[in-house]
């Protein structure tokens, strides 16, 4: 679905805030 | 007998997409749809992170939305 769709991506953007 | 995957979620991967053009995370998500590559939505997550940080793409904002992309 894309809720989970938007959840994943703001899970894999909150993992890559602590590196970019 | 389970169906191998038709997709996988490789650094190779990841790198051709973002030689072809800018991506969101969301893009890339959906070139690596879970139902396709047989991870979990956390596998998928995770991977994709650590893809991501080897890669160290450069990024820019294309209609207000932050993109991914390689140059060869």
């Amino acid at each position: 679905s894309s809720s989970e769709a938007d959840e994943m991506a703001a899970a894999l953007e909150a993992e890559l805030n602590d590196f970019m | 007998t389970p169906s191998s995957s038709d997709v996988q979620l490789t650094e190779e991967a990841v790198r051709r997409y973002l030689i072809r053009k800018p991506m969101t995370t969301k893009d890339l998500l959906k070139k690596f749809q879970t139902k396709r590559t047989g991870l979990s939505s956390e596998q998928t997550v995770n991977v994709l992170a650590q893809i991501l940080k080897k890669l160290n793409p450069e990024r820019k904002n294309i209609n207000d939305k932050m993109h991914f992309y390689l140059t060869e």
